[in-house]
């Protein structure tokens, strides 16, 4: 555990009443290690590690902990609040119809988390349509309605139109017809693709979303942040989906995200089948890319 | 004024780490790194990267032909990775380039369990030419894969490529059946398959390399594709992968339409590495 590499790290220390600088540079070098490790952003950690340091040094032994344990609960809860705290819940609003565009990298998970959202939704009482904004990748809208049909969703499409017609489209039809939520799934494209990026602009000025939400891999390295960074930039987020927490990536991608682009992360992709989708829990995550 | 020689170093040397860093290179191998080229005693700024490049230029470096030359037709191509990666996307640009030489290419849809994987698999099979092995959703996977290299073996077909189900590599059972797929190959002749082609993104971290160390250890690897690289990402975690479990990147995704695949080259690599 990271606290045995510090407590190794820190086996010179003799028992004073204080965390000594030195100790805590000594611990902090391992703490670094485990952040690298975890793949957090290389800026990310450094100013990290800066917040950690400043709060360690001097602080008194407390009792109850060793020097190596007490310096991870300063991690742990630093990590906790730069993971925003608490758990942020999706916009819902109650009387408006609430559309939410999803959007991200290629491969990230985005048509399979919308249909795990909207699953979500109707459990919870709500009407969603899914929209097939995705008119690029062979067979996507046949993987959204056949998502859409295991969950009893129906899915709006027109084929290969102009994704801003069809957001368009769906959202009038969600108006005309009762439904109270709309799920854009939109196609995988790169951050630095600007046709692809005026494409989302395009979108959200047509429909104003009630949520933008940046679908992550949770396996994503250093590239988190340029992706995040630069969605967060060129067309606004409101919240962040991490996909594939099932596998063993350590996550550290959401700390990047979140201290880059500030935007909550509100949901968490545990597995391929559609009830796999939960609440994200910034303490549970932090004991995870701690290692 | 120019600052002293050793501040410069100082600087040198964290500019350097953050660039291996941030290139996903990993905080073990870039310490590996920075220690032998400072063991090297190179004096100039110059000299250091250069030292860098030649040092990660001898890592990457693989001597193996991208596509095995000596085997018994068909060349037999075992595709996997995790979800989402680029395996459907990558083996169409293969099989696009088998094409292009004129062989007759077949691909099989072992995907059997995602939503549109084989309609996804069979769009590709027609832009490109080749012709597609699928059964129902839902079935054996290693029965596709059975059907397929019998197709493949009685129409004399120059290389056939099987696509399979992305899976996380922790994931034991799954791993079970990718072994599964691959005894059936064996099975139906010792030799087969001749390839087998590990997709990693290179948007992928640290996990990568467990990733690889997983899979090799239920399907023995000839390479792997590193796909996505016309992102940002560096694809830095290769020079892990390759300094401690020695598979050879074999072709790089550069884009999501059927030409857009690359022999991979040590040299034009690294040097985008370090860029
Ligand atoms: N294990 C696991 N797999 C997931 C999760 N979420 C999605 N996947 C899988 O990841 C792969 C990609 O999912 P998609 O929904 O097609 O991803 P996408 O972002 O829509 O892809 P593009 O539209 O091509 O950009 C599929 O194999 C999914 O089953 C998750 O939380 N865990
Ligand atoms: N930009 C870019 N996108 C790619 C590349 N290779 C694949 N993609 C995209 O990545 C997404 C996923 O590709 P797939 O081929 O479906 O990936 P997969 O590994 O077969 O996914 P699963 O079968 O669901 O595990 C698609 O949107 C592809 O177009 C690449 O080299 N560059
Ligand atoms: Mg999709
Ligand atoms: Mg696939």
């Amino acid at each position: 555990s990271l606290a045995d590499k510090i407590q190794a790290a820190l086996k010179r220390l003799r028992t004073k009443g204080k965390l000594s600088e030195a100790d805590i540079k000594a611990a902090l070098r391992q703490v670094r290690l485990a952040l690298l490790e975890a793949d957090v952003n290389f800026r990310v950690v450094k100013n990290f590690i800066g917040q950690v340091q400043e709060k360690a040094v001097g602080q008194e032994v407390l009792s109850s902990l060793t020097p190596a344990q007490q310096v991870v609960k300063i991690v742990q809860e630093e990590l906790i609040s730069l993971l925003g705290g608490g758990t942020s819940q999706l916009e819902r609003s109650q009387d408006a119809l609430n559309i939410y565009m999803i959007v991200g990298l290629q491969g990230a998970g985005k048509t399979t988390t919308a249909a795990k959202l909207a699953r979500l939704l109707a459990k919870e009482g709500r009407r969603p349509l899914l929209v097939a904004a995705d008119i690029y990748r062979p067979a996507a809208i046949e993987q959204l309605q056949i998502l859409g049909e295991k969950i009893q969703t129906p899915v709006f499409a027109m084929g290969k139109q102009n994704p801003v017609a069809i957001s368009r489209a769906a959202a009038e039809k969600a108006r005309r017809e009762g439904y109270d939520t709309v799920l854009i799934d939109t196609a995988g494209r790169l951050h630095i693709d600007d046709d692809m990026m005026t494409e989302l602009i395009e979108i959200k000025a047509a429909v104003q979303p009630t949520e933008t939400l940046l679908v992550l891999d949770a396996l994503t390295g250093q590239d988190a942040v340029n992706a995040a960074g630069e969605f967060e930039a060129k067309l606004g987020l409101t919240g962040c989906i991490l996909t594939k927490l099932d596998g063993d990536a350590r996550g550290g991608a959401a700390l990047s995200v979140r201290a880059v682009t500030g935007v909550p992360i509100k949901l968490i992709g545990v597995g391929e089948s559609i009830e796999a989708l939960q609440t994200f829990h910034p303490e549970r995550l932090a004991t995870r890319i701690l290692g | 004024l120019l600052p002293r020689d050793g501040r410069m170093k100082e600087e040198t040397w964290e500019e350097l780490e953050e660039i291996l860093l941030t290139a996903d290179v990993g905080p073990t191998v870039t310490e590996d790194l920075i220690q032998t080229i400072k063991a090297e005693r190179v004096s100039s700024l110059d000299d250091i990267r250069t030292a860098l490049a030649a040092r990660l230029e001898e890592i990457m470096r693989a001597e193996l032909p991208r596509v095995p030359t000596h085997f018994t037709p068909p060349l037999v191509i075992l595709v996997v990775g995790v979800n989402g990666v680029g395996k459907t996307t990558s083996i169409a640009k293969l099989a696009r380039k088998f094409r292009q030489d004129g062989q007759r290419v077949i691909l099989a849809a072992c995907d059997t369990f995602r939503a549109a994987a084989v309609e996804q698999l069979s769009v590709w099979a027609n832009r490109v030419g080749a012709e597609l092995i699928a059964h129902q959703e839902g079935s054996d996977p290693a029965a596709v894969a059975y059907d397929a290299v019998q197709a493949a073996i009685a129409r004399r077909a120059g290389v056939l490529i099987l696509d399979t189900a992305g899976r996380l590599q922790t994931k034991t059972n799954l791993m079970q059946e990718l072994l599964k797929i691959r005894r059936v190959l064996g099975k139906a002749r010792p030799d087969l398959p001749q390839e087998t082609l590990l997709v990693l993104d290179a948007t992928t971290g640290q996990n990568a390399l467990s990733q690889t160390r997983l899979f090799q250890e239920a399907v023995p690897l000839t390479g792997i594709i590193l796909a996505k690289l016309d992102g940002t990402a560096k694809g830095g975690i290769a020079v892990a992968i390759q300094k401690e479990l020695g598979v050879p990147i074999k072709w790089l995704g550069t884009g999501e339409g059927f030409d857009d695949l690359e022999s991979f080259e040590a040299g034009a690599f690294v040097s985008a590495l370090l860029t």
